[in-house]
C-alpha cells in the first residue's frame, strides 16, 4: 500500500491510498502489459458474522473490507486542515490514529507526530510494539496487565504521509520509515 | 537644467521607493518564514512515499494542475518506484476536499470479486496466509478507472499530461530504488518471488535486482503510453485488457474481459465526525474510516492533552486507554462489509461514530488489561490476514 497527501494553492486537498495488499500482491505478472496483479480477495478472509465462525462465500462485484483510511480533517474556524493516510496493512489504522493524536492532541509537530514509534493490538488482543517504542511506557503497560505479543512482528511496514495547513503555513511530511520525502513551494 | 533636476529627483525617489519595497517584502517574508518555522511551504505541497514522486506531484501543481491531477501523477509514479506497494493491478481510494464548495467526497475504486469466483475460495484462507500468492486471490483491478473518475470530476490538466513524467522516468534510464531492492532481497519474499512469474521482471539470472541496477520495464512504459493516449478504456474495454486477461489466464486466473468492462468505481459521501475543533472526513465501509473514527471517538472522551501525557504516568495511562480501545476496534473489524453487496447488513457507521457505543466502551475500560476475557472485545481466536 502507498499513500499520497496533496494540498493545492486554493486549499483544496486530496488524500489517496492505493494498494497492492501484501508485498507484490498475488505475485502474478502480465508480461505483455507490465502489470503486477494484487491479491485483494485475501481481504475477504477478514469478514465475519458476529457470533458465528462461518465466513460467507464471496459475492461477485463485492468489495472486500480494507484498512485504508485516506482522511481529511478540517478546522474551518482556524483555517487549518490535516490531509493524512498510511500504508502497512492492518497497521494502517493504528499508525494513522496515533499520528492524528500526536499532532492534534499532544502538540507534536508533523515530523515528530509521524516519526513517533507506534504500538498495535493484534487479533489475539496482544500488544505489538514498534522498535524504539518508549521502554518505560512499555513496562508501565505490562504492569497494568497489557500482555505483549509473544511472536514479535518481523517487520513494521507502517508508513504515514500527511500535509498540515495552519493559516498561511503548510507542512508536508513523508514517512522516513519508507525513505519518503515530501515536496512543496 | 530644471527639467534635468526634476528627472534626477524622480529617479532618486523611485530608487528609494524600490528599496523600501524590497525591504518591506524581505521583512514580511522573513517574518512569515519565522512565524511558520523551518521547512514550511507557503502555497502547496505533496507528500508521497518517495521524493521523486512527490516532486512529480509538485510539478503538476506548478503547471496549474488540480490537487487530484497531482495525486494521480504521484500515484502513477509510485507504481513504478514502489511496485511492491501499489500499481495498475490494484485498487485506490480517494478522499477529496473542494475548498470552494467545502464539499468532501470519496471515490472507492478498490478491486471487486470477479463474476466467476471459486465459492470455496475462503476455505483456503488459513493455508494462504500470510502472503496470499496465486491467481485465485486476484480481484478486478480498479486503479485506472479510479484515476479516470477522479480526473473526470476534479481534473484540470489533460489526462495524458499526468502520465508524461513517469513515462519519461522509465524511458530515460530508471534504476532500482533502495526500498524496492530491500523487498526483493527479503528472505521471506525471495522464495515466492523466485517461483512466480515476477521472476522475469525482478531477477537478473539467478539473482534479484540490486539497488541502482538498470530497471527499464519497457512493457509498463508502453502500457502507460497507451493509457495516456487512449484513456483508461484501453485496459477496461480495449486491447490492453485482452492482453492482461490472456496473460494471467495462462497462470490459472478466471478474470474475464467482461469483468474489466463491468468494473465501476463508487462515488460516496465520506463519514463525517466532529473531533474537537476539527471535522474528520474518512472513507465509509468497506474501507476503514469507521474503525478509525471509532478509535478517535472513544479516546476523545478522555480529553487527553499535551499536559496529561507530559509525565510518564500520564503517558502510560493514555497508552493503556489506547490499547483497550484498539482491542475493541480490532474486534469490530470483521464488520466492514460492503454495503452495496450486503444491503441487509446493518450499517455500522452511525453506530461507530455515535456517542452511545463510544460511551459504552469508555465505561468498560478500567485500570487493568488482563482482567477481561477476549470475548468481551469480540476478539476472534482465528488469525486473519493483514488486510491492506
Amino acid at each position: 500500500t502507498s499513500h499520497v497527501s496533496v494540498l493545492g494553492e486554493d486549499g483544496s486537498a486530496v488524500a489517496a491510498t492505493s494498494t497492492i495488499n501484501t508485498p507484490f500482491g498475488a505475485m502474478v505478472y502480465s508480461p505483455q502489459t507490465g502489470i503486477l496483479l494484487n491479491n485483494e480477495l485475501l481481504d475477504l478472509c477478514r469478514r465475519n458474522v458476529p457470533g458465528s465462525n462461518v465466513i460467507p462465500p464471496p459475492v461477485p462485484g463485492e468489495r472486500p473490507p480494507s484498512s485504508m483510511v485516506p482522511s481529511i480533517l478540517v478546522n474551518k474556524g482556524q483555517g487549518s486542515k490535516l490531509v493524512i493516510g498510511g500504508a502497512g496493512g492492518e497497521l494502517i489504522i493504528s499508525a494513522v490514529a496515533q499520528t492524528i493524536m500526536n499532532k492534534l492532541w499532544f502538540g507534536f509537530d508533523l515530523t515528530e507526530a509521524i516519526a513517533a514509534p507506534i504500538l498495535h493490538v493484534n487479533n489475539e488482543g496482544h500488544v505489538e510494539y514498534e522498535p524504539n517504542f518508549n521502554q518505560e511506557v512499555r513496562k508501565g503497560l505490562q504492569d497494568r496487565g497489557q500482555s505483549q505479543s509473544q511472536s514479535q512482528r518481523p517487520v513494521f511496514l507502517n508508513a504515514v504521509q500527511a500535509v498540515f495547513q495552519e493559516g498561511p503555513c503548510i507542512y508536508a511530511v513523508s514517512d522516513l520509515r519508507k525513505a519518503g520525502k515530501a515536496s512543496g513551494y | 537644467m530644471a527639467w534635468g533636476q526634476r528627472a534626477t529627483v524622480c529617479l532618486v525617489l523611485l530608487g528609494v521607493g524600490l528599496g523600501l519595497t524590497i525591504i518591506v517584502l524581505a521583512v514580511v517574508l522573513s517574518h512569515h518564514q519565522a512565524s511558520c518555522g523551518p521547512g514550511a511551504f507557503t502555497r502547496a505541497a505533496v507528500a508521497a512515499d518517495s521524493k521523486i514522486c512527490s516532486d512529480i506531484g509538485r510539478a503538476i501543481l506548478q503547471q496549474q494542475g488540480s490537487p487530484v491531477d497531482a495525486a494521480i501523477a504521484a500515484l502513477i509514479c509510485t507504481g513504478v518506484v514502489n511496485p511492491q506497494s501499489m500499481g495498475l493491478g490494484g485498487g485506490v481510494v480517494f478522499t477529496i476536499y473542494n475548498a470552494s464548495t467545502g464539499k468532501v467526497e470519496v471515490i472507492n475504486a478498490r478491486e471487486t470479486v470477479p463474476a466467476s469466483c471459486d465459492q470455496d475460495l475462503l476455505n483456503q484462507c488459513r493455508n494462504s496466509l500470510p502472503l496470499g500468492t496465486g491467481t485465485q486471490w486476484i480481484g478486478v483491478p480498479g486503479e485506472l478507472r479510479g484515476y479516470a473518475e477522479a480526473h473526470r470530476r476534479h481534473g484540470r490538466l489533460p489526462w495524458a499530461q499526468l502520465f508524461r513524467p513517469t513515462i519519461a522516468l522509465l524511458r530515460e534510464g530508471f534504476h532500482v530504488p533502495s526500498v524496492l531492492s530491500q523487498f526483493l532481497n527479503n528472505s521471506i519474499l525471495w522464495r515466492s518471488l523466485n517461483s512466480s512469474t515476477l521472476r522475469q521482471l525482478f531477477f537478473n539470472g539467478t539473482e534479484t535486482l540490486r539497488t541502482q541496477d538498470p530497471f527499464p520495464w519497457p512493457a509498463l512504459a508502453n502500457t502507460l503510453e497507451t493509457v495516456a493516449t487512449e484513456g483508461a478504456e484501453a485496459l477496461y474495454t480495449g486491447r490492453l485488457g485482452r492482453m492482461l486477461v490472456e496473460d494471467i489466464a495462462k497462470q490459472g486466473s478466471q478474470l474475464t474481459v467482461q469483468d474489466l468492462a463491468a468494473f465501476q468505481p463508487e462515488v460516496v459521501e465520506p463519514l463525517e465526525m466532529p473531533l474537537g475543533n476539527y471535522t474528520l472526513y474518512s472513507p465509509p465501509p468497506p474501507a476503514g474510516g469507521a474503525i478509525l473514527s471509532l478509535i478517535l471517538n472513544v479516546l476523545k472522551g478522555f480529553n487527553f492533552s499535551a499536559e496529561t501525557v507530559a509525565r510518564l504516568e500520564g503517558k502510560v495511562n493514555m497508552y493503556h486507554h489506547l490499547v483497550e480501545t484498539l482491542k475493541f476496534a480490532v474486534g469490530q473489524r470483521g464488520r466492514l462489509w460492503d454495503p452495496s453487496s450486503y444491503p441487509g447488513i446493518q450499517n455500522i457507521s452511525q453506530d461507530f461514530l455515535g456517542e452511545d457505543l463510544a460511551q459504552r466502551i469508555r465505561q468498560q475500560i478500567d485500570g487493568r488489561g488482563d482482567h477481561h476475557r477476549l470475548s468481551r472485545y469480540n476478539l476472534s481466536r482465528v488469525r486473519g490476514n493483514k488486510m491492506g
